[in-house]
Formats: C-alpha cells, sequence, structure tokens
C-alpha cells in the first residue's frame, strides 16, 4: 500500500 | 595503526546482529571522535547510523582517520566466536587490507585472534541536519517489538499516529484491521517501563513493517526504543548502545497512491 519513497530523497549527499 | 579495546564486547555482537540483516556491506570509520558508521539498506529506503564513542573504550588510539570496509554479516561471523563477557579488540594498520579482532575471556585464560578480509566499498555518505520533530516518542524496546511483531502478522504497513491520546500503530490487510494505542505512561515502577509523548503537532506517518521489523533486531541493545516523527520526513528510532553511543535507523516515509 502506497508509494514507498527513497532515504535519499530527503538527505543531501556530503 | 588503530586499536579500540572494548571491555563489554557482548555489545559489539549485540550491534553487528542488529545491522547485518539490514546492511550487506559498510565502511567503518575511525576517528578521534570515534567509531561510526553510516550505511543504506540496498534499496535505498532506510539508512543505519551507529556511533560508539571513543571515551567509551577502555583504550582508543587511532592514529590518523581510517575506513575499514567490512561484509557485516562476514563481521557478524566473527563476532559470534567471542563470549558475551570477553574483552574486544580490533586492531588495524593504517595500510592495512585486513582488520583484527581479538577476543579475551574475562579471567584472560583464552585469547584468541581473527582476521578479517577488508573490502572497497564505494558508498555514498548523506548529510543528516538536526531536526525538530513534531512528535517524540520513548517507549520500552521490547513493547515497540512486539508492536512491530505482531502487526505484520496482518498488514505490510504501520500507520503511526502521535496525538493527545497517545501513540497508534495501525495496519490493514486481507483479513482485517489492527489498531493499538499506547499512552503516556510514567507511573511505573521501572523507569525504562515508561511511556513518555512529547508532541508539538499531531503528526501520522506510513512506513513499511518489514524495515521496522528490521531494526527491532536492535532491542537486546537498550531497555528503551525513541521514536522521533515529522510529516514528510523519514522517522528516526533510536535505541542507545549503553552509555556510549547509539545506533539510528532512518526510514523514509511511503506516501498514498
Amino acid at each position: 500500500r502506497g508509494i514507498q519513497r527513497n532515504i535519499t530523497e530527503f538527505y543531501r549527499s556530503t | 595503526m588503530l586499536e579500540l579495546r572494548l571491555v563489554q564486547g557482548g555489545l559489539l555482537k549485540k550491534v553487528l546482529d542488529s545491522l547485518k540483516d539490514l546492511v550487506n556491506d559498510a565502511n567503518f570509520d575511525c576517528s578521534a571522535t570515534g567509531f561510526s558508521l553510516q550505511a543504506m539498506d540496498s534499496s535505498h529506503v532506510a539508512l543505519v547510523a551507529l556511533l560508539l564513542r571513543s571515551e567509551g573504550f577502555e583504550h582508543y588510539r587511532c592514529d590518523r582517520n581510517l575506513s575499514l570496509g567490512m561484509n557485516l554479516s562476514n563481521m557478524a561471523k566473527m563476532l559470534k566466536c567471542a563470549g558475551n563477557d570477553d574483552i574486544v579488540t580490533i586492531k588495524a594498520d593504517d595500510a592495512a587490507d585486513s582488520v583484527t579482532f581479538m577476543f579475551e575471556s574475562p579471567n584472560q585464560d583464552k585469547i584468541a585472534d581473527f582476521d578479517m578480509k577488508l573490502m572497497d566499498i564505494d558508498s555514498e555518505h548523506l548529510g543528516i541536519p538536526e531536526a525538530e520533530f513534531q512528535a517524540i516518542v520513548r517507549m520500552p524496546s521490547a513493547e515497540f517489538a512486539r508492536i512491530c511483531k505482531d502487526l505484520s502478522t496482518i498488514g505490510d504497513t504501520v500507520v503511526i499516529s502521535v496525538t493527545k491520546e497517545g501513540v497508534k500503530f495501525s495496519t490493514r490487510g486481507d483479513i482485517g484491521t489492527a489498531n493499538i494505542v499506547c499512552r503516556h505512561n510514567t507511573s511505573v515502577d521501572k523507569p525504562e517501563e515508561a511511556t513518555i509523548i512529547e508532541m508539538e503537532e499531531t503528526v501520522s506517518l506510513t512506513f513499511a513493517l518489514r524495515y521496522m521489523n528490521s531494526f527491532t533486531k536492535a532491542t537486546p541493545l537498550a531497555n528503551q526504543v525513541t521514536i522521533s516523527l515529522s510529516s514528510d520526513l523519514p522517522v528516526v528510532v533510536e535505541y542507545k548502545v549503553a552509555e556510549m553511543g547509539h545506533i539510528r535507523f532512518y526510514l523514509a516515509p511511503k506516501i498514498e497512491e
């Protein structure tokens, strides 16, 4: 149920 | 040269048990601050951040920053060979292609060393800003594990909602629905049995139970778990590692189709 978001959408790469 | 001596070696065994099903390979970063790790699961839905502060080790020598790439299931296999009460020492040379785990029994009558090959891991590191959360729930870790396990027999996702009433964990599946509400409760015999709900605003988010259940592998590390929630942000599920650090799991929410 629902669309799984990706963790990389939330935090920027360092 | 790196040499880290941890008297509570059992902690490291528990840490690995809580990571190995979520992450295959990861870089352990050693610096003056401590021994840390940040890694994502293979589908990049969840992230784990571990910190064991240098002060928590009986002996902590780290001449220069080192990154040790390890296969976590192999590392867990090696640490399984340590007794729960053993003292564990992690050793590596600066340009080493292997790491040594040394296990000493508490009365020093048995000393073992295991050498594990290191690997080159090209991993993406994410910057996680300190966030203000709309709601923070502290509850017994075993209770949280029980709830995740129970709900996953009924559905695949959990909706976690925090209101003035408490924190509600809900799921639905082919056979029906389930709701479990835990209320703020500090009138308990022991502090670790308390449920503490701090809420700035009501919040409701949906998560995959498969990942939540994986996070609960960290339950043996701490009596309490902290669940931090904000709308449209990953949940943070945190377990303290004794007095020396923490393991934090970040899980991206699901959105309605």
